[in-house]
């Protein structure tokens, strides 16, 4: 039972039509102060499926980071009468050093028949000495 | 010119990893 902080989402991706956010848990996992939880949700409103979705992430070797299964790697044709579909996969992130967190992702995906490769870094996190009642 | 960045990455992880 994650609960997201008061901080508003980040967006790390928004492009052809697929927009992925990292919300910030407001608490860290028992006794891990130095694990902050990041919720991503992955939205589309493209007019095909988009199908073989798929996040991996890297930081830097002081910092440790676990993605969990995600719960699904396909996203439906944006359809304005039905809820929103999303993905959520939850990323844990160990900071020991209480470092300024970077992080490297990269997100491939099927649209329609196109595939697609993308990268980007993420810096904007909350600063280190704050995770555990964000 | 950018600064060396120092940082040396561990390698991508997914949750099939």
């Amino acid at each position: 039972s994650i609960k997201p902080s008061s901080m508003l989402p980040v967006t790390i991706f928004d492009k052809h039509s697929l927009r992925v956010l990292f919300h910030f848990a407001r608490d860290c996992p028992p006794a891990r102060p130095d694990v902050l939880v990041v919720i991503i949700s992955m939205l589309s409103s493209a007019p095909v499926p988009i199908t073989n979705i798929r996040f991996q992430s890297a930081v830097p070797k002081t910092m440790r980071v676990k993605l969990q299964p995600p719960s699904g790697t396909e996203l439906p044709a944006f359809n304005p009468i039905l809820p929103p579909a999303a993905i959520t996969q939850v990323l844990l992130l160990a900071n020991p050093h209480k470092e300024k967190v970077r992080l490297r992702y990269k997100l491939t995906f099927d649209l329609g028949e196109e595939s697609h490769d993308e990268s980007g870094d993420v810096e904007q996190f909350p600063p280190p000495e704050s995770w555990g009642n964000l | 010119s950018q600064s060396g960045d120092a940082t040396t990455w561990n390698s991508f992880q997914s949750s099939d990893t």
